[in-house]
């Protein structure tokens, strides 16, 4: 399954 | 990363740098709302809980770790410092921010991306720091004569997620899968919240009168 993306923003 | 993006990131810096320079030289927090900035420290502890778990880049994480250590060291300047606490106008910053903190976790643990609690707090985040600003901006109503600086502390606060909504426009249409609903929203409201303040700020700027907000 895909990786969660992380939260890239700040 | 993109120019809009890396526009609204300087922009929350220097929002935050001319709050730090205001209170740490002429230490004054005059017009400065205490509830707002408790809120936007409960606001970045929320939002990087993963500073240490999520390696995203180092940029990433030096700019958590300035907000994170700015908003704390602000609210404990203007709790702690002697000189910094007297100039706080505790009367007119009576905005009950415990009935905004309530019901942006309530939302969260209702709309998030997963209920997890990582995303709750990520959703939570968001939802508060929408509404955080309002503590400030009915000080600043009540505030006869707001400063310069504390002037364009807002508008830098308000003007960084600005910059957040063209990038998400931006990273909408170039990147396949970016759809951020809840961030989308948040920060929409958010910048909107600013609209009477932007209006009124320009105003004053261009009729070159000092600002003031109507009650």
């Amino acid at each position: 399954d895909q990786e969660r993306a992380a939260h890239d923003e700040l | 990363m993109n120019i809009f993006r890396l526009a609204g990131d300087m922009t929350h810096l220097m929002s935050v740098l001319v709050l730090l320079l205001k209170i740490h030289t002429i230490k004054s927090c005059a017009g400065i709302s205490l509830k707002t900035q408790e809120l936007y420290a409960l606001v970045f502890a929320t939002r990087y809980l993963d500073i240490f778990t999520d390696f995203i880049s180092v940029y990433n994480t030096i700019m958590k770790l300035i907000f994170l250590g700015s908003s704390f060291s602000i609210v404990w300047y203007m709790r702690r410092h002697k000189l910094v606490r007297r100039s706080y106008d505790k009367e007119q910053d009576t905005f009950r921010h415990f009935f905004l903190v309530l019901p942006c976790l309530l939302l969260a643990l209702v709309m998030n991306e997963k209920f997890t609690f990582k995303e709750v707090m990520w959703a939570f985040s968001l939802y508060l720091e929408a509404v955080a600003i309002l503590p400030q901006l009915v000080l600043l109503q009540r505030t006869k004569n707001i400063d310069n600086l504390t002037g364009q502390y807002v508008f830098l606060l308000g003007a960084y997620r600005a910059f957040y909504i063209f990038n998400w426009i931006y990273r909408y249409f170039t990147e396949p899968h970016y759809v951020h609903w809840i961030t989308w929203i948040s920060g929409l409201v958010q910048t909107l919240l600013y609209a009477d303040f932007f209006y009124y700020y320009f105003n004053s700027w261009k009729n070159n009168v000092k600002l003031h907000l109507p009650a």
